[in-house]
């Protein structure tokens, strides 16, 4: 007995949040909010773009400037918020 | 803090702003005074005024949407994107949108504001207890109409105190149907439908028609969301349906199982392996004061700021007792300057020994020739036998619907022992008797013959009253006396106050300045004046309308 619950997932009919990877999400986010395309446009590489843009994130929400996509940024990211970019081109 | 680029800012103090639609999640009185205290925050550290506008064009336009709401920036379901606004400007530049998909609270859970009943449009309060079993949300138990109902107290058994929940049965919102409820069942488009749905429209808002065939008559409102209501999904607007089986397990209550965001959600009806109809459940919402705040520093100039405790910090968090931080005032600050001038007077009862003079006040009468017109505020405003009546400096005039005003007639001929300068006044529509405040004195004149004056404590008012800033006629030989932030209940049959007051007028009578000058009882709305402006409050306490007295009660 208590063997633990296997959770299955499913797909929520009408459910507007689309299963998403971690980095699909971090990448939207910071494309959304303005970090990842003033960096793009300096004419970094993706990934090190990715890696400054999460720095910069960090740096602006307090966290550790580690760049890289760990736990607590992630969680950041999931935290509501506002719509307007924290960065404008 | 930050200002965009270019430190776009209006190029005027006085601000417009205007209320498009409301969220079913909130009693529109409940949304009006949270936005105007969410203004209220800026004008407070700014010379910035602002003004509702209740059509037309205003500078910064209110809504609610979802995901695709008319604009390049989709909202995302619940949670997540919030609201978004924009920098000053023409056009959509200054207009803030707020997330539909949200629950909308005060920030610590779906508030219930009650209509009819006894308790005066009070909260419900949660738990409560009614013949021996608590009630976390609203309930039908007790009625045979199906409305719901709870109780404004802990105890309904001990208080009696209850009103009604939101429901369609009551009432809807928008619309074309003057808020009239929901009529079941009603045909759209062919099909007959027992409850409100979204059926024909691309918005997700649910709806119903207010008469028994949409078909015929196009009669339609929103439904208001009922507080056990789940959010998003495919539901939108039920109510949970405990026990329902999902992959062949029963739940009891709300489970994140199935989800890998470990959002709490139910199914709607008690299947959810078959029916697949489901939403997220309620929670404790977002504070639309707090976020309404956020969003019109945007509206105002104001980009986000890197202070975490500062209000422009992009992301959400729950204050209960809020203050601007020192960042926000800089950075607003910076843009239009500081709050100039006098400032307003603190509101509630006047605690001064300073009496306002009535019998000796020399009047300063306006010129006789003058219109009517060139008076800025009024004394008192009231209406006598269907005529409006303008009080000012011993002179008034009289305003019927269809002719201009009329005067000035002294008011020493009309009625001899009154001072010049009276705060109110209202005629007893049982007796005709008139009833007039000056300072802290009353009189009733019942045709030519005059009792008083009196002294107001003889009515029952404390002595830290010192004016009756507004009174307003009720059923049953009731007046309402108001004074500060507060007011109390007179019987004028036995000029009495009623026990259980005062009461604070913010509490029952939302949405309206807390320093008016006059209150007065016009064709069923209730009018509370301050400076040039009234704001109307329709039967069920909303305020439908803010207006110039000039313009809209005199036509001048």
């Amino acid at each position: 007995f208590s063997l633990p619950i296997k959770s299955v997932f499913v797909t929520f009919p009408g459910d507007v949040i689309k299963n998403m990877t971690d980095v699909e999400m971090a990448d939207k986010y910071l494309k959304r909010f303005g970090y990842l395309e003033t960096l793009q446009r300096s004419g970094f590489q993706s990934l090190v773009s990715t890696s400054k843009a999460l720095k910069t994130l960090q740096k602006r929400m307090g966290l550790e400037e580690t760049g890289l996509l760990d736990k607590t940024t992630l969680d950041t990211m999931k935290r509501p918020r506002c719509g307007v970019p924290d960065i404008r081109s | 803090y930050q200002s965009f680029d270019g430190d776009l800012k209006w190029d005027h103090n006085d601000v417009t702003y205007r209320i498009l639609n409301y969220s079913p999640d909130m009693a529109p009185s409940l949304t009006d005074d949270a936005f105007a205290r969410a203004f209220k925050v800026w004008s407070d550290v700014t010379p910035l005024t602002f003004t509702r506008l209740f059509d037309g064009t205003a500078d910064i336009m209110i809504s609610f949407g979802k995901a695709n709401h008319g604009d390049p920036y989709p909202f995302d379901g619940k949670d997540g994107l919030l609201a978004h606004a924009y920098p000053p400007g023409e056009g959509i530049q200054g207009d803030a949108h707020f997330d539909d998909d949200e629950i909308w609270t005060l920030g610590q859970g779906t508030v219930v504001k009650t209509l009819y009943g006894n308790a005066e449009g009070a909260l419900c309060h949660f738990p409560f207890t009614f013949l021996g079993k608590s009630y976390s949300s609203c309930t039908t138990d007790g009625r045979s109409d199906n409305l719901p109902w709870c109780s404004t107290t802990a105890d309904f058994g001990t208080d009696k105190k209850f009103g009604f929940c939101p429901s369609e049965l009551l009432y809807t919102f928008g619309g074309n149907s003057d808020d009239k409820p929901c009529v079941f069942p009603f045909v759209f488009l062919g099909e007959t439908y027992d409850s409100c749905t979204t059926e024909g429209r691309s918005d997700g808002y649910r709806w119903c028609s207010t008469t028994d065939n949409f078909d015929n008559d196009m009669k339609f409102g929103f439904c208001p969301s009922r507080e056990t209501a789940v959010v998003g999904g495919n539901s939108e607007g039920e109510s949970c349906r405990f026990p329902f089986q999902f992959q062949g397990n029963s739940y009891d209550s709300c489970t994140s199982e199935g989800r890998n965001d470990g959002r709490l959600w139910c199914a709607t009806t008690d299947n959810f392996d078959t029916d697949t109809k489901w939403g997220f459940c309620p929670d404790q919402g977002y504070s639309l004061f707090l976020v309404a705040a956020h969003e019109f520093g945007h509206a105002l100039g104001l980009d986000h700021s890197k202070v975490r405790d500062a209000l422009m910090f992009p992301m959400y968090r729950f204050i209960e007792n809020f203050s601007l931080n020192e960042d926000d005032v800089e950075g607003i600050q910076y843009l239009y300057g500081p709050k100039t001038g006098p400032h307003p007077s603190p509101p509630g009862p006047i605690t001064t020994t300073t009496t306002r003079p009535t019998t000796t006040t020399t009047p300063t009468p306006v010129d006789p020739d003058n219109d009517v017109c060139q008076v800025t505020t009024f004394d008192a405003i009231t209406e006598i036998g269907n005529v409006l009546h303008f009080f000012k400096d011993g002179y008034y005039w009289k305003k019927t619907n269809s002719d201009k005003a009329k005067g000035p007639f002294a008011i020493s001929e009309g009625w001899p022992a009154l001072p010049a300068k009276i705060d109110s006044a209202f005629e007893d529509p049982e007796t005709k008797k008139m009833y007039f405040f000056a300072g802290t004195q009353f009189w009733v004149y019942t045709g030519k013959k005059v009792l008083g004056p009196r002294s107001i404590e003889k009515l029952g008012l404390p002595s830290s009253v010192q004016t009756v800033e507004g009174s307003v006629q009720r059923k049953g030989s009731k007046v309402l006396l108001f004074n500060g932030e507060n007011y109390w209940r007179l019987d004028v049959t036995t000029l009495k106050m009623d026990r259980g007051y005062p009461r604070t007028t913010d509490t029952v009578f939302g949405g309206v300045p807390s320093d008016v000058h006059d209150v007065f009882l016009y064709k069923g709305h209730i009018y509370f004046c301050r400076d040039r402006f009234y704001w109307r409050m329709n039967s069920r306490r909303q305020v439908n309308r803010v207006g110039y007295i000039k313009y809209d009660l005199l036509k001048c």
